[in-house]
């Protein structure tokens, strides 16, 4: 799986991941 | 909570004692969402209890591109119950740590 990193400017890091399909909600 | 359909969650066990928390964030319904959210997946990031307010992540994750911002109130009161719920807890659980 592949992770992105966007750091906002005031410093926060974020850290961006694929969401497991069992975590998705069934629509 | 109230169903806002964005998911916030722990990214890590808590165990009481920091006030930095790693959350794990992701959209579960676009459709309560007024704008479109960035089709990227799970945001995790940590969160300051003690000195960082549900507000300030969400606009910075508006900043980001995450959101539009006409849907900051919505991730900012996703962040704010997942945050009380968390602190609920660590006065239950562990009373004198906190």
């Amino acid at each position: 799986s592949s992770l992105t990193q966007v750091v906002h400017s005031a410093g926060r890091r974020f850290i961006v991941s694929p969401v497991p399909e069992s975590r998705l909600r069934e629509s | 909570a109230e169903d806002t359909g964005v998911r916030v969650e722990l990214a890590e066990e808590d165990h009481g004692r920091k006030s930095a928390i790693a959350l794990r964030l992701w959209v579960e319904d676009p459709k309560k969402l007024k704008g479109k959210p960035k089709d990227s997946g799970a945001i995790e990031f940590t969160f300051d209890l003690e000195r960082e307010t549900p507000e300030d992540v969400a606009q910075e994750m508006i900043e980001s591109g995450f959101f539009h911002e006409s849907d900051v109130k919505i991730v900012a009161k996703s962040i704010r119950d997942r945050v009380a719920l968390i602190q609920w807890r660590r006065k239950r659980i562990w009373p004198a740590l906190q």
